[in-house]
């Protein structure tokens, strides 16, 4: 008897081949429900910070696709998690796999359903974890989110994370993306 | 109901799975 989880996942690998647009580069890995599922995927495919540079996952609940364009994402955002190099040896496969334990897990409270999903970008310049909610205007959800997401990583008062609108960083890039929370 | 699993309990299954 194995136990289920409270959504259906969808994981997602994105690989960068300059010569393709950029979803056709996008792949879906599996989905899976249920706790034992999860980790038969989690311990069978690479470490993130093994993953070349270029390469996302992704992991969203079912019939939400990886993209802003997506109904459920586009009036959303993030919160951004960015990672120095150095962190990658030490940090970035504990984040990502906190991130999706958060995810499965279902743990934030009354706001599960503000979350959309979760990416990882590994990034020569430097890597990125995001966890995707549906709507930037539900303050108290994006807030609880981010409040507990920076609890479970561990991450101390002095750090501070922001929250980005898709819409924002869809037509901004870097460091032209401001934040419209933080925690 | 609803599922929910804390952090402790979820990785308690890493190795079950692996193992079935």
């Amino acid at each position: 008897m194995k136990h289920p989880l409270q959504n259906r996942w969808t994981l997602w690998f994105y690989k960068n081949d300059k010569t393709k647009p950029w979803q056709a580069n996008l792949r879906l890995v599996t989905k899976f429900d249920t706790v034992e599922d999860f980790w038969a995927l989690y311990n069978h495919i690479q470490l993130a910070s093994r993953l070349m540079s270029g390469c996302d996952y992704s992991l969203f609940k079912d019939g939400i696709e990886p993209m802003w364009e997506d109904n459920r994402n586009k009036c959303g955002g993030r919160w951004l998690i960015t990672l120095s190099k150095q962190q990658r040896m030490l940090e970035l496969d504990q984040f990502w796999l906190e991130t999706l334990l958060c995810l499965i897990g279902e743990a934030f409270d009354d706001y599960n359903n503000d979350v959309c999903g979760a990416v990882i970008n590994v990034r020569a310049k430097g890597d990125k974890i995001a966890i995707w909610t549906r709507d930037t205007e539900n303050q108290k959800a994006v807030l609880h989110i981010g409040k507990t997401y920076k609890e479970r990583l561990g991450l101390p008062m002095r750090i501070v994370i922001g929250y980005q609108a898709h819409a924002d960083t869809a037509t901004k890039s870097g460091f032209g993306v401001k934040n419209k929370f933080v925690v | 109901g609803k599922k929910r699993y804390d952090r402790e309990f979820l990785l308690g299954f890493q190795f079950i799975a692996a193992s079935t």
